[in-house]
């Protein structure tokens, strides 16, 4: 419309955006198609099950600590190549990736989620929720698999992914941003090349609303996360302290 | 900064993901 404050780009900018932005998701993106393809899919016997099940609570925490670190090093990876990323401020990155890159972890959960299975490829084999028991968070568990089945519904393909975890990472109403309109413009670049991608791959017009959506659900289980953790935290400081993550510890204030 | 040391560190570095 004629109040939207987009910037005008051009279609030629639009394509060169979706490719940079694809090949930087492709380049961080932890396992690729092929060995995706590859993996078997094989899931964890019960047994196995079991014996997460029965490792000690804080054991299971800092095991799923790991688990997240490692993959969101690969997300700042990604937000690194995205074009202007590293033109903002050193505050904005900051605010950004820690904002923003748990939520792009479950972004790209969906690519090592089996549906029929309600499993995701965790610790070498795939894993249903009763793995994680013995983390104490059964709802938030609960939800984080709810949504990567609903984000597998929507079929993505990697360079409709790439751009929706661009767009999520780029969001410009983080609290403590310092160059707001600086992400503001980014993240509406980003936005239109999208939309741009989504009407090139002949997607119906709901998927655009559906990931806008998503949004809202990335927020409330990162925040739910938080919660989580200081729940934990509040039991086990000492854990926490000695032996989660350096970087897990920076990014959500533990 | 001290407080986002790490993060500080991850972004300066040229790293790529085959050496995370």
């Amino acid at each position: 419309s004629n109040r939207d404050p987009s910037p005008t780009v051009s279609l030629a900018e639009l394509d060169h955006l979706v490719q940079i932005i694809s090949k930087s998701h492709l380049e961080t993106c932890q396992y690729l198609r092929e060995e995706l393809q590859q993996m078997s899919r094989q899931n964890f016997q019960q047994d196995e099950v079991e014996s997460y099940q029965s490792k000690p609570r804080e054991a299971m925490w800092q095991l799923c600590a790991v688990k997240i670190t490692e993959a969101i090093q690969y997300v700042v990876e990604f937000a690194k190549r995205i074009d202007g990323f590293m033109d903002l401020c050193q505050n904005d990155q900051i605010v950004l990736l820690k904002a923003g890159s748990l939520e792009v972890v479950f972004v790209r959960m969906c690519r090592v989620f089996d549906s029929q299975s309600n499993s995701v490829y965790f610790d070498g084999k795939f894993a249903g929720p009763d793995v994680f028991k013995g983390l104490g968070c059964d709802d938030l568990i609960s939800s984080v698999f709810d949504f990567a089945k609903s984000m597998c519904s929507l079929h993505l393909t990697e360079d409709e992914l790439a751009l929706f975890s661009a767009f999520v990472l780029l969001s410009a109403d983080r609290s403590w941003l310092q160059e707001k309109l600086q992400v503001e413009k980014l993240q509406q670049k980003t936005q239109l090349a999208l939309q741009h991608v989504l009407q090139k791959n002949q997607r119906e017009h709901g998927v655009l609303s559906k990931l806008r959506c998503k949004v809202s659900a990335l927020r409330s289980l990162c925040s739910r996360h938080t919660e989580k953790l200081s729940a934990f935290r509040a039991v086990y400081p000492d854990i926490v302290q000695t032996h989660f993550p350096p970087l897990y510890k920076e990014l959500f204030g533990a | 900064k001290e407080k986002h040391k790490i993060l500080h560190q991850l972004l300066q570095n040229s790293t790529s993901p085959v050496d995370l």
